[in-house]
């Protein structure tokens, strides 16, 4: 059941980072974050970094829950 | 190591990018 909500929040969240819906967040959308999350423009690009395993410059809905899945496993939540 | 420095690193960034995710879907109405 943890898991499936993990998978939930995942999902959620890959949600208002794709905005348009396409399937994959681009660099420009996490770009877009800025304002909306107190994070930097180079943080922003940092984690797009970091979660873009693969490096093609697209983050998948698997690569996004894969970190997702390893800040949960590595960070304890309050 | 200079590129471990605590908050700068992936990890926390990262974290800091879930963090904010999280607040913000509880933090607002």
């Amino acid at each position: 059941q943890g898991q499936q909500t993990m998978l939930g929040k995942a999902n959620e969240f890959f949600q208002i980072c794709d905005i348009e819906d396409k399937g994959f967040i681009a660099r420009c959308d996490m770009q877009r974050l800025h304002g909306e999350l107190p994070l930097s423009q180079e943080e922003l690009e940092k984690v797009f970094d970091t979660l873009d395993a693969d490096g093609n410059g697209f983050l998948t809905l698997e690569e996004f829950t894969t970190g997702f899945s390893q800040f949960l496993h590595g960070e304890e939540i309050p | 190591d200079p590129n471990m420095k605590a908050g700068t690193t992936s990890e926390g960034v990262l974290a800091n990018f879930f963090n904010s995710l999280l607040s913000k879907k509880t933090g607002s109405p």
